[in-house]
């Protein structure tokens, strides 16, 4: 019903202002409804830039504005798991840290699977699963590393 | 409800059978490009009623039928399970698809339609738009997307 | 021919004087996100004659030039200057936008049409089809990109 | 004229079929035209592998496979520069130390810029600039690295 859709809006909207803040150190961001396309407008700014539009973001800003929104969208209701595939590609070093802070967190909520090929993102994995085709064609399950802390 | 296990046997370049066990914290998959990483990914979308050609990267649906290498035959199945535990109970998953076109959904081992999937999951977030997985390269769909598809995100979540 | 120096004014995030010098052998520009890597390719595309808002990731023409930030005001001209050599001459590109909407082109300091550039270069595979710059999440673009674009590729090649 | 076109195809051809052997260690791809839509199919295979389509290959592939017919259109006219904004994101370090050992022959024809990320691929400039905003919105150009050989 709209009043469930508005409600769950306003939630997943708190979590992404904060996750905003977060991510671009003090940026500012916002869900919006808009009733002539009966859809979600989305918006972020790092801190001390003044952007007009999303399109003037940058490749790494719009995937961390991407992973505020998904990090809203985990918080306001845990899926059972969440797979992210490369996104820490075009992150920098320092971006990607506060991500990765940030999932240590969400972790205890949702069981995060990451595919990547970033020294920082296995650091950080309790468990590490090696794929390979040693023979031509056919994936393997190479090695497990299990992290001890 | 948390994923526990993942098992694929004959879906795309994962011929034997494999199985993935899922502990708390955070699980990395790495390796060299081609090696099968997104195929991991694409088992899970198939699985849980994913019939979009593009979105799994074939042209037919028999594609996700691994189709043979230098050293091995092709197959005539695919099979991939996923398993799940939550505070009570286990449940388990299965997608399985013949080369003749067959295909077959079971929820707890016992042959389901896809709708009693879809039902199953209702409400956590896991359905055809879940948010809960990224494909590789699409990390900026969120903000490049139409307020429609990000309106349909939200309800996905409520 | 060869690039031998870059200089950009007013260019988007580029609001002072700015210029980059390439010697012989590999260049690499590094730096955090946002800071303004990207907008350097921007220039050189713009400086060539590109016209289309979706390539330079702006809405209207007027966004290349700096708009301001949290000390600085805006500006009210962006240019772009690109530096070439070869055995027996230097060669100077340059682009003008001011924000009232007049654009101007300048070959070896002379004032000429978008035209006179586009036949300067005609043949040494930079055009506006150029296969000599990829811009950022594009470098699968020649496997996904239609066969008639790809023969436009060779076209500039031959 | 169409026999300009088709000479410059079979040149590029070759140069293709050259540069994904040697990127995909042995691989096969070949450039064909195609009369019903007048234009250029391409095709890559890496070694060991069957290829039905383009589409099954994966991030990397798909990169290294574009990477080939750019080298391939630089070796047959070579451009007065050529600017790769993070090509260098969805290969493994195996793969780019492949393309990076190519990008050396090939900068003695043009003048190459690379935009990274990556530590292999700064190693191998001869020159580094680092772009900063540390005032609010204001790129700068803060250092120059000049490699000694
Ligand atoms: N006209 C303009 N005036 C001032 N700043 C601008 C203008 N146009 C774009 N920008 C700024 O430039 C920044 C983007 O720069 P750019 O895309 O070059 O980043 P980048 O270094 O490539 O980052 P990444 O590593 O994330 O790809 C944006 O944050 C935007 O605010
Ligand atoms: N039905 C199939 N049978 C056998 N192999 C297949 C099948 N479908 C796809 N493949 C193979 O799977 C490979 C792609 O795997 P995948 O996309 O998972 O790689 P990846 O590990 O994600 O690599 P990258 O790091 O480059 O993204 C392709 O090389 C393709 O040949
Ligand atoms: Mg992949
Ligand atoms: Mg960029």
């Amino acid at each position: 019903s709209r009043d469930v859709f508005f409600e769950t809006l306003d939630r997943v909207n708190d979590y992404y202002k904060k996750f905003i803040n977060k991510l671009f150190q003090g940026g500012e961001g916002y869900l919006k409804y808009n009733p002539d396309t009966d859809g979600i407008e989305m918006f972020a700014q790092p801190s001390g830039k003044k952007i007009i539009r999303m399109e003037m973001l940058s490749g790494g800003e719009k995937a961390l504005a991407s992973v505020a929104l998904l990090f809203a969208l985990i918080e306001a209701n845990p899926p059972p798991f969440c797979f992210m595939d490369e996104v820490d590609g075009p992150l920098d070093d320092a971006n990607l840290m506060y991500v990765l802070e940030t999932i240590k967190d969400l972790s205890k909520k949702t069981q995060v699977i990451f595919i990547t090929h970033n020294r920082l993102t296995m650091e950080v994995s309790g468990t590490i699963y090696g794929i390979t085709m040693e023979e031509d064609g056919v994936s393997k399950v190479v090695s497990v590393r299990l992290a001890s802390f | 409800m948390r994923l526990v296990k993942l098992e694929l046997l004959g879906f795309k370049s994962f011929c034997d059978r494999t199985v993935f066990h899922f502990s708390e914290g955070i699980t990395s998959i790495v390796g060299p490009n081609g090696c099968g990483k997104s195929n991991i990914i694409d088992a899970i979308v198939w699985a849980l009623g994913e019939r979009g050609t593009k979105a799994l990267r074939i042209k037919e649906m028999e594609d996700v039928i691994f189709h043979g290498s230098n050293g091995r035959k092709g197959l005539n199945i695919a099979e991939v399970t996923i398993f799940l535990v939550d505070d009570k109970n286990e449940y388990s998953i299965r997608r399985r698809l013949f080369r003749d076109g067959t295909n077959e959904y079971f929820l707890n081992g016992k042959s389901v339609r896809l709708k009693d999937i879809q039902d199953f999951f209702l409400g956590t977030g896991i359905g055809l738009n879940t948010y809960a997985i990224i494909e590789q390269g699409r990390i900026e769909s969120f903000v490049q997307m139409k307020p429609q598809e990000r309106k349909i995100l939200i309800e996905e979540a409520g």
